[in-house]
């Protein structure tokens, strides 16, 4: 199983829009996908109508409570499944605070009892916190959405610095395979050199043993387009809200690239 | 003094961009401004070309050794100085945990020391954590930055919810002044409906003692105008960076609105 942390400080730059619109093309694709919601706001939980007064268990109690993750999985679509959340995850933050093995809580949580999927994505929320980290502790790969925004661009020098920490102290095998532009508007100004930025970032650690020494900025870029902000006002990903828009092309292709990446076996 | 807090814990709806400019836009009203970056990120410091690396003292000495605020204020321009952050300052919210008053440390380290100024707005990061706690028991007013999607328009309850917590139990006078549309597209299906339900909401209110039962939505929109995003990367103001432009139109506009709420005396 891939599994694939959605992590990026930064608020707003297309993390949750992006768990679940790839999940939904690669579900269509006929892969087996679990969504995991990390996030207290819960954002991707009302995305796909899990209404949070609705859950009883959820990822708080995978956290909290020694639930394991395959417990509280609710199926939304053919070969697509979620682990939702609720508002109540904010006090998960402070509850792992003094636990033992904190940062790998989720990750004894899944495999306690192991559960049998081609791709796991998991939506972490903005910030740095243990929420974060336990989504880093479980993943085997790192995508990091990204606005081509100057203020966006800042965060990814401590982004990569987290990367590297949890790799080194709690997760040997995660690597980052790769940025991809969220939100994109081809202005001049801004995308040509934040573009340019982020590629000669990740050329100069190609053959280091940094975590995004293999990472590539991906070809697909996902434009700006006012049908993915309507769509979770419908509980739908783009596919059936808008099939024909821009945004549903662009995680098509996207989704065929992550897919590409697989290794047979 | 007005002490205005920049609140919403839902990721890039515009917070930073408002407390810069909207900052900015007071000072060459002639109001002496304070601006305090309480976000770990670091993105008010960086929009206005305070680097983490060039900062010796910062909000994180004010929340973990005792530094009065007052100490750590830079000068940006006339009438406008900043209290800075670095990434440090993700250390201090574990920090704060074990602390006792640690949500009102920021407040009892401006009281230690008055500072004489027309106006204080704090940046708060995303997420409801104590470092923006600690931003909502030192305020008089909140001003809730907002985008007309689906997605922020889900956290405005439980960030209400908040307010009105923080009011009962350490800030009797915080009050919800406004909520502010940021980066708004006058597209059909979105901004009409969501605008019509969060006046509806306040409407409501009226008359109850709710924190929010006085909010209004302002009067002005922030439009989507990318050179409010290229500002940043020439550490400027949109009054410095492109004066002519719909954004720094839109921020003044906001300045006046401001003003005119201001109580003689
Ligand atoms: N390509 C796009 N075009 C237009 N709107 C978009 C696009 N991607 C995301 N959005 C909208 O922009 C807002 C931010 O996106 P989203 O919530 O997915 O970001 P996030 O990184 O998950 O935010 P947070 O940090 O708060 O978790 C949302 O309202 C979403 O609907
Ligand atoms: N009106 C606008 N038009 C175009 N771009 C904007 C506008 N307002 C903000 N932006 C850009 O959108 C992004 C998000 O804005 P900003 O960083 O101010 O939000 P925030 O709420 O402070 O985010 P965070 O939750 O990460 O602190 C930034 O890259 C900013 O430059
Ligand atoms: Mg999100
Ligand atoms: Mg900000």
């Amino acid at each position: 199983m891939r599994t694939i942390a959605l992590f990026n400080q930064k608020g707003g730059v297309g993390k949750t829009t992006t768990t679940v619109n790839l999940g939904a093309a690669l579900a269509a694709a006929h892969r087996r996908v679990i969504l995991i919601d990390m996030d207290p706001q819960a954002n991707l939980s009302f995305h796909l109508g899990l209404e949070p007064k609705n859950i009883t268990t959820s990822t708080y109690q995978v956290l909290t409570q020694d639930v394991p993750l395959k417990k509280v999985l609710l199926r939304v679509d053919r070969h697509l499944y979620v682990a939702p959340a609720t508002t109540d995850l904010a006090g998960a933050e402070v509850e792992l605070v003094n636990m033992e093995h904190r940062e790998t809580k989720l990750k004894s949580m899944v495999e306690i009892d192991p559960i049998r999927a081609d791709y796991c994505l998991i939506d972490c929320p903005p910030g740095l916190g243990l929420l974060s980290l336990n989504a880093l502790c479980l993943c085997t790969e790192v995508i990091i959405p990204l606005q081509a925004h100057f203020l966006a661009l800042q965060g990814m020098a401590k982004l990569m610095e987290t990367c590297a920490t949890v790799r080194e102290n709690f997760n040997p095998i995660l690597s980052i395979s790769g940025v991809l532009f969220c939100q994109y508007e081809a202005t001049p100004r801004l995308s040509g050199e934040i573009t340019q930025e982020v590629k000669a970032f990740l050329e100069q650690a190609r053959g280091s043993d940094h975590p995004w020494s293999h990472a590539q900025v991906f070809q697909t870029q996902i434009r700006r387009n006012i049908k993915l902000a309507e769509a979770p006002s419908f509980n739908q990903s783009i596919f059936k809200y808008a099939p024909n828009s821009a945004g549903a092309a662009d995680y098509a292709g996207l989704a065929q690239e992550i897919i590409r990446m697989e290794v047979p076996g």
